[in-house]
């Protein structure tokens, strides 16, 4: 068996009990799209925005890393964020999706796609950030 | 057995607010 580095969180983990905004439980690997939206629109903090992925490169700290860099919101925000190369995303109408899905099937045991450029991520923001 | 909630799986990326 395998066990996932201590840096990772646990709820990605198959099987994890993840509970929407409405009180719903469910997997972490039987999430949907809709979860996420319906979830942020029952939120009165958190709003759902759109990162699409505009690069992926190899951390230059570590090969277990990988720096992603996201262009988020209607105002295409540049961001960047180095995770752990099996760090699962939500895409948009796809599902957990990460750098290096292999790895994150071997870890985590959560199906998972190769997350590419061009991509849409869900990603949060704080809905009165004004 | 542990439940998280939601918002805890999807990163938070804050855009920068310039104005």
């Amino acid at each position: 068996s395998t066990v996932a580095p201590p840096s990772l969180p646990p709820y990605f983990i198959k099987g994890s009990i993840i509970q929407l905004a409405d009180g719903e439980l469910k997997r972490v690997e039987d999430l949907k799209t809709e979860d996420f939206i319906q979830s942020a629109e029952i939120s009165s903090e958190l709003k759902i925005d759109s990162s699409t992925v505009e690069r992926i490169e190899g951390s230059h700290t570590s090969p277990n890393f990988a720096v992603v860099q996201f262009s988020v919101g209607e105002h295409r925000a540049q961001v960047s964020v180095e995770v752990l190369v099996e760090y699962p995303f939500f895409v948009f109408g796809q599902g957990w999706s990460s750098c290096c899905p292999d790895r994150t099937t071997q870890l985590l045991e959560l199906p998972c796609t190769k997350l590419s450029v061009g991509d849409v991520c869900i990603s949060l923001t704080l809905k009165n950030l004004r | 057995v542990p439940v998280f909630p939601w918002h805890s799986l999807v990163p938070f990326l804050a855009p920068t607010q310039s104005d």
